[in-house]
């Protein structure tokens, strides 16, 4: 294996790494350049759900994105985290690199900063996400990420109100082990970071 | 998510993700994507590394960081990744993740947990025009 120059992506998102290398062979030569309009074409293609604006819907119904540049020869990054309203992640992390000397922009005043630098505000939700939403919700929402509340969310829905101190200290530990089980996420090629 | 590393031909290496996260996450969740050394780390002088899986349990052990380190220290990319990898199922042996590692020469390698398999795809010098090829490993 091996020959430059090289792209290489996780999953089978095709068009994406052929649009970087043809953009890194063929276009500006950018390595920065390619890589955003790589990551661009999944964010447009919505690529397996788990790219771009329509997926992953979080428990309020809301899609939010998170997306960062890193330059190996700078060691200078750009990023962004939860970024409400704004399609355009990959484009959003390249003006923090660009335009400013910081690393991590998050949510809403993320989307602040966007709108500055010229991006559209819009929302990220489509039937799709709101339709997974509503699945979720009509299964008592499940599964969820909360732990240590009541009422009981292996069973409910919240809002919910933090158990007690001492009622977590009679934790057993065979539940303790039961913690680091992931399982119930079922995380894979559709629902994953 | 499309976790992706880029490296022209003056060996200038970089690296980056995209997202849209874990389903039903709560509200003001961040996974591992945007957090630099876990969903992406990239240094010129040896290579780089992307990951993708489970956000919340990955960003704990910083894996591209790792990889990365690991082939400062000689080891081959898919060793890294698979070093990187057995971090993590040391503590969560139910997680899913999968990683893709890159020396700046072009050498390239991956490696996964709790998957069947992981594809990944990669597009080089090696073969006429750039084909994009769907590589898998398996876990």
């Amino acid at each position: 294996s091996g020959g430059l120059p090289l792209v290489a992506t996780t999953w089978g998102f095709t068009n994406a790494t052929l649009r970087a290398y043809q953009s890194l062979t063929v276009g500006a030569f950018d390595p920065i350049e390619a890589l955003v309009e790589g990551c661009s074409v999944c964010e447009r293609e919505q690529c397996d759900g788990t790219v771009g604006f329509g997926g992953s819907p979080d428990e309020n119904g809301e899609t939010t994105l998170d997306a960062m540049l890193m330059d190996g020869k700078t060691m200078d990054i750009g990023a962004v985290a939860a970024l409400r309203d704004v399609k355009h992640a990959a484009e959003v992390a390249k003006h923090v690199l660009r335009n400013t000397k910081h690393t991590l922009l998050v949510g809403s005043q993320a989307t602040e900063f966007a709108v500055m630098m010229g991006f559209k505000k819009e929302s990220l939700q489509t039937e799709a996400s709101k339709s997974m939403w509503s699945a979720w919700q009509n299964n008592h929402c499940q599964p969820n990420f909360w732990k240590n509340v009541i009422p009981s969310p292996s069973m409910s829905c919240g809002p919910y109100e933090p158990v007690s101190a001492n009622a977590i200290h009679r934790t057993t530990p065979s539940s303790a082990e039961n913690l680091s089980d992931r399982s119930a996420y079922d995380f894979g090629q559709y629902n994953h970071d | 998510t499309i976790s992706m590393i880029v490296i022209n031909e003056d060996k200038h290496v970089v690296a980056g993700t995209s997202t849209n996260g874990a389903r039903h996450k709560i509200p003001g969740r961040v996974g591992d994507s945007p957090i630099p050394g876990a969903g992406a780390y990239a240094d010129a002088e040896v290579g780089a590394a992307v990951a993708t899986g489970d956000g919340d349990v990955m960003m704990r052990f910083l894996p591209s960081l790792l990889a990365v380190e690991a082939m400062r220290s000689g080891l081959s990319p898919a060793e890294a990744g698979q070093q990187a990898i057995g971090r993590i199922a040391k503590y969560y042996p139910s997680f899913v993740g999968g990683i893709v590692v890159v020396t700046k020469d072009g050498q390239y390698g991956a490696a996964c947990h709790g998957m069947e398999e992981f594809p990944y795809s990669v597009a080089d010098g090696t073969v006429a025009d750039g084909d994009v090829r769907v590589l898998t490993v398996k876990c």
